[in-house]
């Protein structure tokens, strides 16, 4: 299914964020992003926040996989 | 959209990181 294919590659663009392989993502790994994606350093913080439900610093690639599953699931109703 | 939760990205914001980091990951070996 579309979304199976997005999961899966959920876990490769988790990989790519997570730089040093700890397993989760902070939010100083998103700060490296800014050179790398088209994005300001307030909008990688505004989708950090988003991703991270528990608020507590650390995104995991389950909360990763949520954030892009719903996002998938909005596009597909949009 | 009702949808978008006060303080968080919006669709846009994250449908672009998402969208970049597939770009990126295509384009790099």
């Amino acid at each position: 299914s579309p979304q199976a294919e997005v999961m899966g590659k959920a876990k490769e663009l988790f990989v790519l964020c997570d730089k040093e392989s700890k397993g989760f993502i902070t939010k100083r790994d998103m700060q490296r992003l800014q050179g790398e994606l088209p994005l300001s350093p307030e909008q990688l913080e505004e989708v950090f926040e988003s991703l991270d439900r528990r608020s507590n610093g650390f995104l995991t690639p389950v909360e990763f996989n949520t954030g892009l599953g719903e996002l998938v699931g909005l596009e597909d109703t949009a | 959209d009702p949808n978008i939760k006060a303080g968080a990205a919006s669709e846009g914001v994250l449908a672009n990181f998402f969208n970049s980091l597939l770009s990126k990951k295509t384009g790099s070996p």
